[in-house]
């Protein structure tokens, strides 16, 4: 059974993606098998791993209407271990469609059952908002992992979000946990980036990564040649921070 | 009439909100009576201007279903010209109410009817998707200013916002027109900056306002203090971009 992570925070530009195509990347380097499934419709996922949104056949707007099974969609990457579920701008209409459908929080989850035995891991790239489409991750996720920058918007979003994750985990969820808050564009030079680290590991001690990811700008670039940084500079301190993350979830799983 | 200009971007992260606030506070200090409309449920814009968003009575949710005047819920804020009118988290479910009614695309427009001429200007901050609330400020708005944050991803998203662009002026609002597209976060280190504001620049000549925002710690300081730049680092390069700003649509506006 692969362990399925959704990667969330109705906060915009905090590294969502960045974390799903470069965790993705780590763990597949480590020998996991590794999908990533975008939920976003703006396709940063899977343009930041080299695919062509116009070219792409199936994708996951016609997995969430019924059209075509998940397994239509996977794309192979660059990396042996690593795949990818694209999504184009069509996904865009989901939102408001699956509004009025049946069993609309659960499309995701039960397009999951007939290929989650051919992965180890499951990665759930998000949009920026509390949606129908993060709904269906959260639904469809063992895991919650929140990326937070460390700035002071982001941090006040937090609370929201685990309130969120308490709605999920009371109705249609009760087996969601959080996996944990990873510490996104931290900035040594910044006071700001060391209050907003003090803030968190003070009200939430247990549920914070060890692994923090420095601001570094090869994870800013590396989307534009469509590689995640392990391609791109494999020597970057980015690179590493996201190799030190997979390391930890790995143990953490082997732990629980 | 006020000129009522929407700041919005699907792309997360962008600084829609660094500029609602800041761009508010520099109108405001050239004695433009200014009103900021926080239109995404996270609220950034309403504590970003040192409003407890739990103590708010009437907010911008009560006023698309109808139950209150948008005149109802405008507070003052420090600066003499400068009024808010905040949002709660009730917004978040304003997205999937106003679905299923009728002329959903529509109440921030009618709303406003009744108290624009009080203000020069109105800005509406968006939150970072396409839904029903940004399609909200796009129908009330008269023109469209696009914060557009240096990096690969928030380019890659330029395309399908002036898509939407021309959807909504074929649609809802035929006068909507894009007032200009703002480069925010620009380092000028960094080599990706650079690459990023040529090709905006070749791609949409006449589009790109003179100011540009550079990457400035006091514009992610100022949050925490529930202050715009001006009144938390009146000196820093931060406050300075966004009074240029100011200048530069004031400017515009006269010229037109
Ligand atoms: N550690 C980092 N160092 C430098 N730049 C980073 C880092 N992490 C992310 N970025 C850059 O910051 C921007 C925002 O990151 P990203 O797009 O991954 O966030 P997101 O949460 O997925 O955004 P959205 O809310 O729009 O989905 C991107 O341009 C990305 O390249
Ligand atoms: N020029 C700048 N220099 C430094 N930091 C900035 C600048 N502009 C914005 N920021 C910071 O970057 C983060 C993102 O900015 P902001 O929240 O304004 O973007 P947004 O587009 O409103 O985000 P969202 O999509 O979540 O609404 C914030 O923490 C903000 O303080
Ligand atoms: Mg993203
Ligand atoms: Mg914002």
């Amino acid at each position: 059974m692969a362990k399925i992570i959704a990667i969330a925070n109705q906060k915009g530009g905090v590294g969502k993606t960045t974390t799903a195509v470069n965790l993705g990347a780590s763990l597949a380097v480590a020998e996991k098998k590794t999908l990533i499934i975008d939920v976003d419709p703006q396709g940063n996922t899977t343009t930041g791993l080299g695919i062509e949104r116009a070219s792409v056949q199936h994708s996951l707007y016609q997995v969430l209407i019924g059209e075509v099974s998940l397994a239509a969609t996977v794309l192979k990457t660059e990396l042996a271990c690593l795949s990818v579920a694209p999504s184009t701008k069509h996904l865009t209409g989901a939102e408001i469609e699956l509004v009025t459908t049946e069993r609309r929080e659960s499309r995701l989850k039960e397009a999951l059952r007939s290929i989650e035995q051919s992965f180890d891991y499951v990665l759930l790239d998000c949009p920026p908002s509390l949606g129908i489409l993060t709904l269906n991750a959260l639904t469809a996720a063992k895991s919650l992992l929140v990326p937070l920058q460390c700035e002071y918007y982001a941090l006040e979003g937090l609370t929201s979000l685990l309130e969120t994750l308490k709605l999920v985990q009371r109705g249609f969820n009760p087996e969601l946990y959080l996996e944990g808050i990873l510490l996104t564009m931290f900035d040594s030079r910044n006071r700001l980036s060391h209050q907003v680290a003090e803030e968190v590991r003070a009200h939430f001690p247990d549920r914070i990564f060890r692994a923090v990811i420095y601001r570094n700008v090869r994870l800013s670039e590396s989307p534009s040649h469509g590689k995640p940084a392990l391609l791109y500079d494999a020597h970057s301190s980015g690179a590493q921070n996201y190799l030190e993350l997979a390391k930890e979830i790995i143990r953490n799983g082997e732990e629980n």
